[in-house]
């Protein structure tokens, strides 16, 4: 299921910066809503590069991915 | 396996390379062996030839330092990283000098893997997303005496530089 302590959304959120073009948004008026929205499109595309069940949620599996030893080169073309 | 956006490759067949510095959990002679043999992964399958150079600017620049606008993380995390050919930065490779590097032991990171990885970028390679795949994103060991380049790299860098030829 869903994994929901601080620490991990964090980890993931630095992750799908860095490999997957998460952005920053400055509107504070809907950036909550848009930014979750947005971390939910990149964890597809991050599971859909990956070969996993494309949830667009935090799993266990995709945070195994996120912490294994990796290159610092974006899976998606910059 | 993938290549860059806009396919980015070299326009010539010989390539120089300079190692820039060193990292201290090896000795010298175990990283030039493992950047040579690195090289050399790519250099069999295609018509790439590369010579080392130990002044001046060469096409790949190696380092143990991230050199760029983009850190290093610390140990474990990200390994290292190298850019798309390109003048300038471009075909550079990066490693991240607070990992353990190692010439063949499973306790640390291989240097030769990860350079030999590091180096398909530097030649146009992508991320692939084939398991098992030395493009593949994440570290995985493997022997280096029983390392032999798989199938989709082979495709991926010959879709750019054509096969090797015997003469």
């Amino acid at each position: 299921g869903p994994i929901s302590q601080p620490s991990d959304k964090d980890e993931a959120t630095h992750y799908l910066k860095s490999f997957y073009n998460l952005t920053d948004l400055t509107d504070e008026t809907t950036a909550v809503r848009r930014e979750a929205s947005q971390m939910t499109e990149k964890l597809k595309e991050m599971q859909k590069f990956f070969g996993f069940k494309v949830t667009g949620k935090l799993d266990k599996e995709t945070m195994e991915m996120m912490k294994k030893p990796r290159c610092g080169v974006p899976d998606v073309a910059a | 396996y993938s290549t860059f956006k806009g396919k980015p490759k070299w326009q010539t067949n010989k390539l120089t390379y300079r190692i820039v510095n060193y990292t201290p959990d090896m000795s010298v002679a175990e990283v030039d062996t493992s950047m040579e043999k690195a090289l050399q992964v790519w250099a069999k399958v295609t018509p790439l030839k590369f010579t080392r150079i130990n002044r001046g600017t060469a096409d790949i620049m190696i380092s143990f330092d991230h050199g760029d606008a983009y850190p290093f993380d610390g140990p474990e995390g990200t390994l290292a990283h190298a850019f798309a050919p390109s003048p300038a930065i471009g075909g550079d490779a990066h490693f991240d000098d607070d990992e353990f590097f190692t010439f063949r032991s499973s306790r640390g990171f291989v240097l030769f893997l990860v350079a030999a990885h590091e180096f398909g970028h530097s030649l146009g390679l992508s991320h692939s997303n084939v398991r098992g795949a030395l493009m593949f994103p994440t570290y995985s060991f493997t022997s280096p005496d029983r390392f032999s380049l798989p199938s989709d790299d082979i495709r991926g860098i010959q879709s750019l530089y054509g096969k090797h030829m015997i003469l």
